[in-house]
């Protein structure tokens, strides 16, 4: 947007389509706009340039949360379980995680509980040993609560900081695959009652508006802390988070920029909010 | 649905005789938000709307006593004919082996695609050879050769040799093997990295593949556009197949990606068995799309 455009109802429109294009979803959109206006109108804002800081304000504003960062002092070990549909970028993300932990002299303990995708198990050991951490798996197969189960034993025989937990893809419409998760949810609450420290959502930035069917129904299955948004380093702006936030109040914890363990970053409002209109 | 919501903008307007130009226009506001709301990219859902409005003030709708079902009834058939159309048969080469290409981004279920379009094949009485051109991603190759063995087709892999060379080799390999058909399993790679492209466009002139299938997640959003342009400009894309199919989105990535590139959808994947690979019916698509 130009920054010597007056205010007029092409100028508005432009900034819905702008908001649109960037998957924030209609509804999102018309309610941002429409704040914005009232907010450059009370404060009597001519400028469009001023009216983007407006702008920026707002989305910062819907993105900031209390509880971004991980939640992990209250309990060792730490659990975070990773979950999220298929192909979204979990196993890659828990590499990354584990890169970040390590680095902070934290010891990890990886679980493959992804027991059914062909080469899953295989995929996560060549991480854990790049990253240089232990893996705790099965053979493909297997039960993943059992896995799981596993895990949590060996996490704190090994008083390990942190257990992350990659389970398998699945489409949040899979009844039976839902019921599956929400039961390795339980299996993690019998062993450590006040149940996994973080459920981080991974969600590829390239999806549009059905990721909030995935929040919401993820969300009822097994509770999210958190999203892991992936893939910021395309072309997506990944404006799905707005809708989102707006309506299930999750935070986005980290951003995934790149297929590399050290790809991740710690997410920040101000920085997604400049990027949505670049 | 969109069907109710038509109806009731013209529940509104009845009582007031005959429908105007104005009354189509809040008609085609519903319609503009049911295909954004589906995932249609921006532009293409203007470009498309153009097109059904001009039909929209047509004597079919302005006489119809059910104008609301006349407009779903043109979005609906626009849609399919839009979607439809090009030659959605896999082209099979006069000189074997036929070459297939899987190409898209990261994580979009190329390699288990891959996999499923060599059980078509073997169906349809052919001898498909897998090829393992991946070597980036962890376990990417060990990936196919599961797949392979799962479904009884052969896998070629050189391992941690440039994927140019993997795929020049696998001609001689697959003549000597007798197999008829070779499918390139390919990395995932973003349309912005231009080093990477540049591999595919190497791998497509070197092997000139009869097919190069753009593999697309049926959920992806606005920038369906964006991605399917660049692969289609960058190598030229003779289909789309698109995957997850068995979720729950509305798919709109379909429509932004024939209105772009103009490549036929073949295929859609509709699960993580391998056996769910179908053919592409544009009618269902377009029922699915405006929901
Ligand atoms: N460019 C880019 N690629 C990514 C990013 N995160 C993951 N990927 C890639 O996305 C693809 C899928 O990643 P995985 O980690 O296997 O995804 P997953 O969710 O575990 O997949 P399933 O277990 O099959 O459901 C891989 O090719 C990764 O390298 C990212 O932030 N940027
Ligand atoms: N439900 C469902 N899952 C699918 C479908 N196609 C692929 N998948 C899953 O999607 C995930 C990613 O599939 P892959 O075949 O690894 O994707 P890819 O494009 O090869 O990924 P990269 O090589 O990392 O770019 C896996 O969990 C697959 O089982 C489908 O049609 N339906
Ligand atoms: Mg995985
Ligand atoms: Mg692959």
């Amino acid at each position: 947007i130009q920054s010597t455009k007056k205010l007029d109802e092409d100028f508005w429109e432009e900034l819905e389509e702008i908001l649109i294009q960037a998957d924030v979803g209609v509804n999102t959109s018309l309610e941002l706009v429409e704040k914005v206006k009232q907010t450059a109108r009370k404060k009597k804002i001519s400028d469009s340039s001023e009216v983007m800081s407006i702008i920026a304000d707002e989305v910062r504003e819907m993105l900031n949360y209390e509880g971004a960062e991980l939640n992990l002092q209250a309990h060792t070990p730490g659990i975070i379980m990773v979950v999220g549909v298929n192909g979204a970028g979990k196993t890659t993300s828990i590499a990354k995680l584990a890169y970040m932990f390590k680095n902070e002299q934290q010891r990890v303990i990886l679980a493959a509980a992804d027991t059914f995708r062909a080469a899953a198990i295989d995929q996560l050991q060549i991480w854990a040993d790049r990253v240089g951490v232990e893996l705790i798996k099965h053979q493909e197969g297997a039960d993943p609560g059992a896995v799981v189960f596993d895990a949590i034993s060996a996490a704190k025989a090994r008083k390990a900081d942190v257990l992350i937990i990659d389970t398998a893809g699945r489409l949040q419409n899979k009844t039976n695959l839902m019921k599956e998760i929400s039961k390795i949810r339980k299996i993690i609450e019998r062993e450590i009652p006040e149940g996994p420290q973080e459920v981080l959502l991974v969600l590829d930035a390239t999806t549009g508006q059905n990721a909030i069917s995935q929040a919401r129904i993820f969300e009822e299955a097994t509770g999210v802390t958190g999203i892991v948004l992936t893939k910021l380093d395309g072309t997506a702006k990944g404006g799905i988070i707005l809708g989102i936030a707006s309506e299930l109040k999750i935070p986005v914890k980290f951003v995934g920029v790149g297929e590399g363990m050290d790809d991740m970053k710690a997410f920040d409002p101000e920085v997604f909010a400049r990027a949505l209109f670049e | 649905g969109l069907s109710q919501r038509l109806q009731d903008v013209f529940k509104k307007l009845r009582g007031k005789g005959k429908i105007s130009e104005d009354d189509v226009n809040l008609a085609m506001r519903e319609v503009r938000l049911a295909l954004l709301e589906a995932d249609v990219n921006f532009k293409v859902v203007k470009d498309f709307i153009g097109r059904v409005k001009e039909r929209a003030i047509g004597q079919e709708v302005l006489q119809s006593l059910t104008p609301g079902q006349q407009i779903i009834k043109i979005v609906h058939d626009e849609m399919a004919a839009l979607m439809g159309g090009s030659e959605s048969k896999l082209t099979f080469s006069s000189r074997p082996p036929t070459i297939f290409m899987a190409v898209g981004l990261q994580g979009a279920g190329k390699t288990t695609t891959v996999a499923k379009l060599g059980k078509v094949l073997v169906k349809q009485g052919r001898k498909p050879l897998l090829v393992a051109c991946d070597i980036y991603r962890p376990a990417a190759i060990k990936q196919l050769q599961v797949l392979g063995e799962q479904t009884g087709i052969p896998v070629f892999a050189m391992g941690q040799n440039k994927p140019l060379d993997i795929a020049r080799a696998s001609i001689e390999y697959a003549k000597n093997r007798g197999c008829d058909m070779i499918i390139l399993d390919t990395a995932g790679r973003l349309h912005i990295d231009s080093e990477m492209m540049d591999e595919l466009v190497q791998i497509k002139e070197a092997v000139k593949p009869d097919e190069i299938l753009l593999v697309v997640d049926a959920m992806t959003g606005q920038d369906a556009v964006n991605v399917s342009d660049h692969f289609n400009s960058q190598l030229g894309l003779s289909g789309v197949i698109l995957t997850k199919l068995d979720g729950d989105s509305r798919g709109g990535a379909a429509l932004s990606v024939k209105a772009v590139t103009g490549c036929a959808i073949k295929f859609v994947g509709m699960g993580e068995k391998l056996d769910a690979l179908e053919p592409f019916y544009p009618d269902r698509m377009a029922s699915r799309i405006l929901g």
